[in-house]
């Protein structure tokens, strides 16, 4: 089964054109294994990706490195998957 | 659950839990709602659609949720409406109007596979589940597989991609079975296809920047819904063309309904804005599903009293 244990989901935002491009290439990185919830496509838009936790580091220093705003959305998915697990099985005991 | 009334709507289920809610629906209203199988999808599960009419030789109304099988809030919306439409018809003159001129068809579990595959294996997956010939990646997204602007900007020919459109238009069987509904139907007037997240509702064309030719009738009735929307919880909504309002995407559901003739083609991006996305906890299922429902019921009265 796979877990999202430590795994973020990052609101970015893009402040101009060269930023989105950046994150265009960011998002054809497969050995990241990024998930774009809500892909680059322009400014007026936010940029919401689910990032391994193994991927962290590296995409987080990318975007400080650009200068790109983001700010952690989601601090642990695994998490907030448990929590509805919990939800379910107690809806499952009723 | 025994019944229906018993069903806890307040919480997300699995897809057993769902096909026998919907038994239990047909089991409880036969009058009223009948169990159609419209199709297989790959694994061999059945696409079931819940029919809700009250005559025969009725023009019907589309509603599917979940085509995207992450989007669980969508799939939970679509049960909580099924039983709305039961519980309101004889009360509500509205839906009653509606449902005395007109069918409803509501497929829940658009994509049961790759529900399935979220409840069991990877709670993230998004596209169905037929491997790709060539590639250990799996699944096409259903909603590039369409054949409108297929393979067109705004989708993948990877197939290791979230988009990725299929090897040819309507090559996913889940796809292939709304289309020949609707094509052997030949009378659909309205078409709501439901996602989230983003809070936005969405007219065509996602494939091409050319207007919809009822673009203004659209964006006008676009904004009506989103009006009765707000009026419960205020919850801020978005709409216009796909392609104005979000992006580009080729080969999408509505963008092949309207081209089939289908004016009132819509699709829907429930709550929220990104704080949970995809993991909406599971007490925001009903206010999710209330506010949506007032959105619809102007579609489809909207659609009632503007026959074309």
């Amino acid at each position: 089964k796979e877990t999202f244990e430590g795994h973020q989901v990052l609101r970015i935002t893009a402040n101009n054109e060269a930023q989105i491009t950046l994150l265009k290439e960011l998002s054809e990185q497969g050995h990241l294994g990024l998930d774009f919830w809500m892909e680059p496509i322009r400014e007026s838009l936010p940029i919401d990706v689910r990032v391994p936790f193994n991927s962290l580091q590296a995409v987080r220093a990318f975007l400080a490195y650009n200068h790109i705003e983001y700010l952690v959305m989601i601090e642990d998915v695994q998490n907030l998957l448990d929590e509805e697990q919990r939800q379910m099985l107690k809806s499952h005991v009723i | 659950p025994r019944n229906t009334d018993d069903f806890v709507y307040t919480n997300y289920h699995n897809l057993n839990t769902i096909y026998s809610f919907m038994d239990m629906l047909v089991a409880e209203h036969s009058d009223l709602v009948s169990k159609i199988v419209i199709g297989q999808s790959y694994e061999g599960r059945p696409l079931n659609v819940l029919r809700f009419s009250t005559g025969a030789n009725r023009p019907g109304m589309w509603l599917d949720t979940g085509i995207h099988s992450r989007e669980w809030v969508t799939q939970a919306s679509g049960v909580w409406f099924a039983k709305k439409i039961v519980t309101d018809y004889g009360r509500d003159p509205a839906l009653t109007d509606i449902l005395n001129n007109y069918d409803i068809y509501l497929e829940i579990i658009t994509n049961p596979d790759g529900y399935q595959y979220t409840q069991t294996k990877d709670r993230m997956w998004r596209k169905t589940r037929k491997p790709n010939p060539g590639s250990s990646c799996v699944g096409v997204d259903p909603n590039r597989n369409w054949d409108a602007g297929f393979g067109g900007a705004g989708s993948s020919s990877s197939p290791c991609s979230e988009t990725y459109r299929g090897p040819s238009a309507h090559s996913e069987p889940e796809v292939k079975a709304i289309v020949d509904f609707v094509k052997s139907h030949g009378n659909i007037k309205s078409f709501v296809s439901i996602h989230s997240y983003s809070q936005m509702l969405l007219y065509p064309y996602g494939y091409t920047r050319t207007p919809a030719k009822d673009q203004a009738e659209l964006h006008e009735l676009a904004r009506k819904a989103i009006t009765e929307l707000q009026s419960l919880y205020n919850t801020r909504y978005t709409y216009g063309s796909i392609i104005t309002t979000i992006y580009q995407a080729s080969g999408g559901t509505i963008d092949w309904t309207y081209d089939q003739g289908i004016k009132y083609s819509y699709t829907f991006e429930l709550r929220d804005t990104g704080r949970y996305g995809f993991i909406l906890p599971a007490n925001q299922i009903v206010p999710t599903a209330e506010e949506t429902w007032l959105a619809l019921m102007a579609i489809m009265e909207h659609t009632k009293n503007n026959p074309y």
